[in-house]
């Protein structure tokens, strides 16, 4: 904590303007952060594209949700975020060269049924379960 | 805002996949979905019976998967297949805890009918030898498609019984394992469903004992009837009413992808 007090003094003695550059630095990137928040994004996949409609009979396609934003200090409160996430931020914002931010991830997982037929005609009903992005936040 | 909507829909569509995108793309769905290669299913279309009562399940399936995540719809499908819901559905935990659920069909080609000592027989064979490992059966049904006849037969019953061929033996009778029967009314029409959950359990651990089932139509003072004259649809009649059999699968270990 010497260090720590130390540093401070030093850094009361920054000038200022370097200071408010700082604290400005933070609200605009806070403020991008906001637009480039850690949320879910859609990507249809049509089967019919890939030319599978033949033996794939439901469904034609599906969204294929994914994860992608940032973590950035601060979290906004509608970020849903571990509480690890949160601690990670704090140390990352405090120490941005040692730790990494938290990731932008799935929290919660869908299953999908897909119905299809077999070389033998027979036809096959099977869920596939956590495969799509239900809800994203930060890990 | 429906251009919006519009425009993430096609966003698949806007960049047409290269040769090579489509490829890796498709490598990696069947990948996914645990298949060596993409099936080329070689008869039937999707207008067929099994296929359309599979698509009734998928349709289920997807409805209750969507309300236990809080979509609420508004009303509920309506089946498609005619005849009595299937008698699972009634009991729709086979449905929610079915990793899988298969549609079989019938591999004789030509309806063979057997008339020994004076029993009318009809033969019906699928192959379950490719079930992927790990699945166990947890129900498994034998539909008929039975049509309405006219003449003769009023106020008659008939009781339709399926067995499970143990033993075949050339030029006499097979040995026969009653599995399920019915007694209906002769005028009835729809789907009849025979319960072959056990003997579905057995084909898959034994395959070489799978020789097939049978089928055979009495009259109420016991006389054999020939099934088609009783209306039972066979592989003659329309292909949305072909006999078919499903099984519900249970997956007993997880399934990884392939480490590449």
């Amino acid at each position: 904590s010497a260090g720590g007090k130390q540093r401070n003094q030093n850094r009361s003695k920054a000038p200022k303007s370097q200071e408010a550059l700082r604290v400005a630095n933070i609200a605009e990137n806070s403020s991008t952060d906001q637009k480039q928040a850690c949320k879910k994004h859609e990507l249809y996949v049509s089967f019919r594209d890939l030319g599978w409609q033949d033996w794939i009979i439901a469904p034609e396609g599906y969204a294929a949700y994914y994860c992608e934003g940032e973590c950035a200090f601060p979290l906004n409160s509608y970020m849903n975020a571990t509480n690890h996430a949160i601690v990670q931020t704090l140390v990352h914002f405090i120490n941005p060269d040692t730790v990494p931010k938290p990731c932008c991830a799935p929290t919660q997982l869908n299953a999908i049924s897909v119905l299809y037929f077999d070389d033998s005609s027979n036809v096959i009903l099977k869920k596939y379960r956590n495969m799509v992005v239900r809800t994203c936040g930060c890990h | 805002d429906f251009t919006l909507d519009n425009e993430v829909h096609s966003s698949f569509i806007q960049r047409r996949l290269r040769s090579q995108e489509r490829r890796e793309m498709q490598r990696e769905i069947l990948s996914i979905l645990g298949l060596p290669h993409r099936p080329r299913p070689h008869l039937y279309g999707k207008q067929n019976s099994a296929p359309m009562f599979m698509l009734d399940l998928y349709n289920a399936m997807t409805v209750e998967e969507e309300e236990a995540e809080g979509f609420s719809y508004p009303y509920k499908p309506i089946f498609t297949t005619q005849g009595p819901p299937l008698a699972f559905q009634q009991d729709s935990n086979f449905l929610n805890d079915a990793d899988m659920v298969m549609s079989f069909v019938n591999l004789v080609e030509h309806d063979k009918e057997f008339y020994h000592q004076r029993r009318h027989h009809r033969e019906f064979r699928f192959d379950l030898a490719k079930i992927p490992e790990g699945e166990a059966v947890t129900a498994a049904e034998f539909r008929i498609y039975k049509d309405y006849i006219r003449e003769r037969f009023d106020n008659e019953t008939f009781r339709i019984s399926v067995y499970q061929v143990l033993q075949e033996h050339p030029g006499r009778d097979s040995d026969l394992f009653q599995l399920d029967s019915r007694t209906i009314w002769a005028a009835e029409e729809g789907w009849l469903v025979f319960d072959i959950t056990a003997t579905s359990n057995h084909w898959v651990v034994n395959p070489q004992h799978n020789l097939g089932l049978q089928l055979s139509v009495e009259s109420s003072d016991g006389q054999s009837i020939n099934p088609k004259l009783a209306g039972l649809i066979g592989t003659n009649g329309p292909h949305n009413k072909q006999p078919f059999m499903v099984a519900f699968f249970k997956a007993t270990e997880i399934h990884l992808r392939s480490i590449r």
